[in-house]
């Protein structure tokens, strides 16, 4: 936070925000080619370290790409606040059975549900942590902002679906839940014009998706008649077993 | 092409085929000479009709024709080394309901590389590879999935004859397994607690000959079926397996690892877990998969929802794309975050698959049970996610979602097996909690011992873990950078 972001003076410094924002993603790509086995962590202080002598010290600008790199760890700390305190409180547990008396076994089967949650919030902090630090390795820059949105709105929505523990124990406030939930919306407007440009990306074919309603080129309504003609119902008006059931039970 | 979509495409603010090109690690124009190549052959690599029309049967027959269709052309337009190539003409070719030569491809051949020591190999790989036989993997039993210690089928050496004696000795022991084991496959890597000189050494794996190579039918001692019909990949049999003192030969043992010598004498592997590598690397391909079938249903549904046109946001305006409501954006839009969150894990776990195997090589299992805990733990949660995203796809679309012309239908029944499939989810998530717990034993964020805060600091620096060790704040600082 002693990084804090003036617009006046990044209005100031950036000429061309297209050429910082490229310079900021060569040495972020540069850095991880370079030194691959490199943690997030590592990268970010390297790049900021980076950035100081390039800009000054005593300027308090922040580039974009790094100011969606702090946003994006306070997220990201949150994952690991839930999973870290599932974790503990599910270790503690059985430490508790266990002086009640239970054994290892009986201890484990107890905690069981708290486990899984445990183990839920472990697995879903490695696939966030795992998404951000994709991001610096796109090098396209119109592509990684359409990622950066993607990202934005995974983790906004992930968080409100798994804050409960995180507002029971004051980690968050409610006006920070707000905040989330507001940054999901705004990602979801974000995101919407380039919808059918990233499902297009997956460049699935028509003979992958085998389905009518997913047609690349949109035609469904008349290709669901032709799909039909290959419904063996159709080789008859009548059904041969009509008049043997329905039809003679009508009469009757 | 429908206006509708035209002009969703033009409102783009990126170039699609770059970020396909990242999403599928640079194979994009790969994919489509491949793509090409099968669709030149017209009628001999395409179903002879939408599957969904056939019964099992013919579906099981149609895609048996394919596959030696498939694999008369193979070595033509793929690399058969490179498995993203053969899942890709696999699919174009047999679509996902199944195969005989996937589960040959994706389990067997690497169970086999992954458990032959290299005698083995030389002799057993270059007849998987060149399809001279089908395999398949056999490790779960109708009584006993994923619990792999409880496995009952038992191989027991004998030292006269140097051979291994197995034996299905209840009805729970049963072999189960709904990957072409009933019907295809005249192979199997069958997994059985090994017993020698009056010892019980655990599961260990067998390559196991099931039928005759001439006339397909079942060898003696062997007793082979169909279930029934299952919950998706339709023309994939539901097989079972059982052995009544059944005799193989010693060296059938796969004897990468675990070794038992002509006396009997047991020789264990280097680590315990060694032996799951097979399981592992399918679960480190799964996650990668699960993605790919998500994105096709989002696909789908996005598709749909940009020329489906129902009701009005500002009455007289006219009738909307059914995305431009926020319910459906709220609806879709996470499912088609979930695809790259998912995608980007299966790309990193593949790799750390890829690395552990070279330790494992090296005499190096250091990193062994964080691969085996992760991956557990992401085999339930990524599957959970496409099950329940491929079912929020099928109802974005309506009633048409219901239909199989929606293509959803058989997406869902799919999906919804991997939740089952390698592993129940439940189980997977106490593997992972178990790895969790002994960490967790470890932390502590006050100390003076010096040795301690290094060691502490050494812990942090896991990308996996490391966080767990790390002090906790009080309160998060979102909106305040």
């Amino acid at each position: 936070s002693k990084w804090s972001f003036t617009s006046g003076s990044l209005t100031e410094f950036v000429k061309d925000e297209s050429i910082q924002v490229w310079y900021h993603s060569t040495y972020l790509v540069e850095l991880r080619r370079i030194v691959p086995k490199l943690t997030f962590y590592e990268i970010f202080t390297i790049s900021y370290d980076f950035e100081s002598d390039w800009v000054g010290d005593s300027d308090c600008v922040v580039a974009p790409t790094k100011i969606f790199f702090f946003q994006v760890l306070d997220y990201l700390e949150a994952f690991e606040h839930n999973s870290r305190r599932l974790i503990l409180s599910a270790l503690d547990y059985i430490q508790q059975q266990k002086k009640l008396g239970r054994s290892a076994e009986e201890a484990w089967n107890e905690a069981g549900v708290l486990l899984c949650h445990a183990s839920k919030a472990h697995t879903q902090t490695f696939m966030v942590r795992i998404f951000i630090e994709t991001i610096p390795k796109i090098e396209d820059i119109a592509v990684r902002n359409v990622m950066e949105d993607i990202l934005w709105l995974y983790i906004s929505y992930e968080l409100v679906h798994s804050a409960v523990g995180l507002l029971e124990e004051g980690f968050l406030s409610s006006i920070q839940m707000g905040i989330i939930r507001k940054k999901m919306f705004a990602s979801l407007a974000k995101i919407r014009p380039n919808s059918v440009a990233l499902v297009d990306s997956f460049d699935f074919t028509d003979r992958e998706l085998r389905s009518v309603l997913g047609r690349k080129d949109g035609k469904v309504y008349e290709n669901l008649l032709e799909w039909a003609s290959n419904s063996p119902l159709n080789e008859h008006d009548v059904l041969p077993f009509h008049e043997k059931y329905l039809g003679s039970a009508m009469r009757e | 092409v429908n206006p509708d979509l035209t002009e969703e495409r033009k409102k783009a603010t990126f170039d699609p085929f770059k970020l396909g090109n990242f999403f599928w690690q640079g194979q994009l124009q790969r994919r489509k000479e491949i793509l090409a190549y099968v669709e030149a052959q017209g009628a001999e690599l395409s179903p002879r009709m939408p599957e969904v029309f056939m019964n099992r049967m013919e579906q099981m027959e149609d895609v048996a024709r394919l596959s030696v269709a498939m694999a008369s052309h193979a070595e033509k337009v793929i690399d058969v080394f490179k498995p993203e190539e053969q899942f890709y003409f696999n699919s174009l070719i047999c679509g996902f309901n199944g195969s005989p030569f996937h589960l040959h491809l994706i389990m067997a051949v690497p169970a086999m590389i992954n458990s032959c020591d290299d005698d083995q190999a030389t002799e057993w790989l270059p007849k998987l590879l060149n399809r001279e036989v089908i395999a398949t993997y056999a490790q779960t039993e109708m009584g006993h999935g994923t619990n792999l210690r409880a496995l009952e089928t038992t191989a027991t050496y004998d030292p006269s004859t140097e051979q291994f004696i197995l034996n299905t000795p209840t009805i729970t022991a049963t072999k189960w397994w709904p990957g072409a084991l009933g019907k295809s496959v005249n192979y199997a890597v069958v997994i059985a607690q090994l017993w020698t000189n009056g010892k019980c050494y655990g599961p260990h794996p067998f390559w196991v000959q099931l039928r005759d190579l001439d006339t397909h039918k079942s060898l003696p001692g062997i007793t082979l079926g169909d279930i029934g019909p299952k919950l998706g990949t339709p023309s994939n049999d539901n097989g079972f397996l059982r052995f009544e003192n059944y005799r193989i030969p010693r060296r059938y043992m796969l004897m990468k690892h675990a070794k038992v010598l002509p006396t009997g004498e047991y020789l264990p592997p280097l680590h315990a877990k060694v032996g799951y590598t097979s399981m592992m690397y399918v679960r480190s391909m799964m996650i990668y998969g699960h993605a790919i079938y998500l994105a096709q249903a989002v696909t789908i549904a996005i598709r749909y929802s940009c020329i489906r046109r129902q009701g009005e946001i500002k009455p007289g305006a006219g009738e909307v794309k059914v995305l431009d409501y926020t319910t459906q954006q709220y609806r879709l839009l996470p499912v088609l975050a979930h695809v790259f969150a998912i995608a980007f894990t299966g790309l990193y776990i593949n790799q750390l698959y890829y690395t552990v195997i070279g330790d494992i090589n090296a005499g190096d299992v250091s990193l062994l049970a964080d691969l085996h805990s992760l991956g557990s733990g992401l085999k339930a949660l990524t599957s959970w996610q496409i099950t329940r995203g491929v079912e929020q796809c099928r109802l974005a679309c309506g009633g048409h979602g219901y239909s199989d012309a929606s293509g959803l239908p058989s997406l869902y029944t799919m999906v919804a097996g991997s939740l089952t499939y390698e592993g129940e989810n439940i189980v997977m998530l106490l593997q992972t909690a178990r790895s969790l717990m002994k960490m967790s034993a470890e932390v502590s964020y006050i100390t003076d011992n010096l040795e301690k805060i290094e060691e502490n600091e050494q812990k942090m620096k896991n990308p996996i873990s490391g966080y767990i060790f790390r002090k906790p704040s009080i309160s998060s600082r979102i909106n305040e950078n």
